[in-house]
């Protein structure tokens, strides 16, 4: 009990869809330094797992860490992340807390 | 505070 503490959760994405279908915002020397997810579309494999949120704010991606990296930067390792075939799934660790 | 007014505002990317 007391102020809420920002948990980082690990959330695991099935790549079960031909999109991962999330909008991101943010990334390095930007109002909002790590990438936060702003749009959730249906259809995709980030809504099928039914655990990331809008709002929610993106720390890792199969353990690669997102601070530093500008929006570019951050959005090509989610994107090489989806696209690669080593795994079935992306790990994002998110936190609800800026 | 007056910093984060002088920092852009960000793309957004669809993934």
């Amino acid at each position: 009990p007391g102020a809420p503490v920002p948990t980082p959760t690990l959330v695991h994405v099935v790549k079960n869809a031909n999109t991962l279908g999330i909008a991101i915002e943010g990334g390095a020397n930007t109002r909002q330094p790590l990438p936060r997810i702003v749009t959730i579309q249906k259809g995709g494999s980030a809504h099928g797992c039914g655990q990331l949120k809008v709002g929610q704010v993106i720390l890792e991606v199969n353990g690669v860490s997102l601070r530093g990296r500008e929006h570019q930067d951050a959005a090509c390792i989610i994107a090489e992340a989806f696209k690669s075939k080593e795994r079935d799934h992306i790990d994002f660790l998110v936190t609800e807390f800026n | 505070r007056e910093k984060r007014l002088t920092l852009p505002p960000s793309e957004i990317t669809l993934l």
